[in-house]
This record gives C-alpha cells, sequence and structure tokens, in this order.
C-alpha cells in the first residue's frame, strides 16, 4: 500500500 | 479516475436510487430489511468523514454528499414515513453479530491508528456485510419482489465492478490498497448466491424471485 494522504475512492 | 470505477460508481448510484423510488413510488417498504439500509448509512457516514477536510475532486465530494443523502433519506422512509410497512417481524438479523467483529477488525488490521482512519477501516469492513440482514430477510420469507432484486443485482456489480478497478490501477499506477480489495472480494462473494438465482429467475421473467 503507498502511503497516501487520503483515500480516493468513494 | 478508470472506466470500471466511473461504471462501478454509477451501479451503486443505480441501486440505490432503485430502491429509494420502489419505497417513494410504493409507499411501502415491504420486503426491504431496514437494519441494512441503517448499515449502509453508517459506512457512508463513517467513511465520508474527510468531506470537509480533503477536496479529492468536484465528483467526489458531490457523490458523497449525494449517497449520503439518498442513504438518509431511505432510512428515513422505512423508519418514519412508511413505518408502518416495515417488515420487523421478518427483519430480525443481529446486527450485533455483524458490528462487533468489524469493530473489533478495524482496530486490528488499519493503515494508522488514528480516529479518520479507524472509521474509514470500519466503513469498509462493514460495508462488506451490510447487505447481510437484507438476504436473511428474503432468505427468511423466502421471496424477493423482482425490483428488489435489480437493487441487489446493480449493490452487487458496483464493488465487483471496483475490483475491476483495483486490478487496472494496479496495473496502470502499481497502487493498491489491500483493506479495501481484501473486503471488497468477501462483498462480492456474499453476492455470488444472489447472482446466480437473479441470472437464473429473475431474468427469466419469473418475476418474484422465490427461493428453492
Amino acid at each position: 500500500y503507498q502511503r497516501r494522504a487520503h483515500h480516493d475512492e468513494l | 479516475m478508470n472506466v470500471f470505477r466511473l461504471a462501478g460508481d454509477v451501479s451503486h448510484l443505480v441501486a440505490i436510487i432503485i430502491l429509494l423510488l420502489k419505497i417513494w413510488r410504493s409507499k411501502s417498504c415491504a420486503g426491504i430489511s431496514g437494519k441494512s439500509q441503517v448499515l449502509f448509512a453508517l459506512v457512508f457516514t463513517t467513511r465520508y468523514l474527510d468531506l470537509f477536510t480533503v477536496f479529492i475532486s468536484v465528483y467526489n465530494t458531490v457523490m458523497k454528499v449525494v449517497f449520503l443523502a439518498l442513504s438518509y433519506a431511505t432510512v428515513y422512509l422505512i423508519y418514519m414515513r412508511f413505518r408502518n410497512s416495515y417488515n420487523s417481524e421478518n427483519d430480525t438479523f443481529r446486527v450485533e453479530f455483524l458490528l462487533v467483529p468489524v469493530i473489533g477488525l478495524s482496530f486490528l488490521e488499519n493503515y494508522a491508528f488514528t480516529p479518520l482512519e479507524i472509521l474509514w477501516t470500519f466503513s469498509i469492513f462493514l460495508e462488506a456485510v451490510a447487505i447481510m440482514p437484507q438476504l436473511f430477510m428474503i432468505t427468511k420469507t423466502g421471496e424477493a419482489e423482482s425490483i428488489t432484486t435489480h437493487y441487489l443485482f446493480f449493490l452487487g456489480l458496483y464493488r465487483a465492478l471496483y475490483i475491476a478497478n483495483w486490478v487496472w490501477r494496479y496495473h496502470t499506477e502499481s497502487f493498491y490498497d489491500l483493506i479495501a480489495i481484501v473486503s471488497g472480494v468477501v462483498q462480492t462473494i456474499f453476492f455470488c448466491d444472489f447472482f446466480y438465482l437473479y441470472f437464473t429467475r429473475v431474468l427469466r421473467g419469473r418475476g418474484k424471485m422465490t427461493l428453492p
């Protein structure tokens, strides 16, 4: 899992 | 954004609208599990808490608002507006059997031990099992109106399309969200039994779906 600041999927 | 995710979101929206219109136009929520609808409203509430703190895109924000509004409207119709048509005697699934494991797991397995992230994980795990009360109700009554089966078809299709979206994103962006993927696969597996009945019975123009 790439650390992403936020979840971009609904 | 890719075509699979867009098709998935549209399918999800269609499912929610089918159910809402069915209840509103028939002025009845007979055969509908209010518990599942409350769980879906809880899924959206705990998942979209970043609605005001994180801006992804207009589409993302608009869809979050729409999903929240329509899911709460559905719960309102079931428990308030048309509550006398609600079959509480058939909607007897013990949701605590879903909530306790989901809460426990979201504390154990998450990307960050922060309130927002744990609530997001909770919403992902909860969504995988939120349809259980509805499927249980159908097995209990032994039948489902065809409109209800179309609702379930699009609802099941949406997460199946999301799986295609995750495969696509893995190959194009080498991005993957393991919690969402595992939970989404489990969720879609729960629909397989229904899909089999849907394709073999409902689409044969049998109107109602009666269980064996």
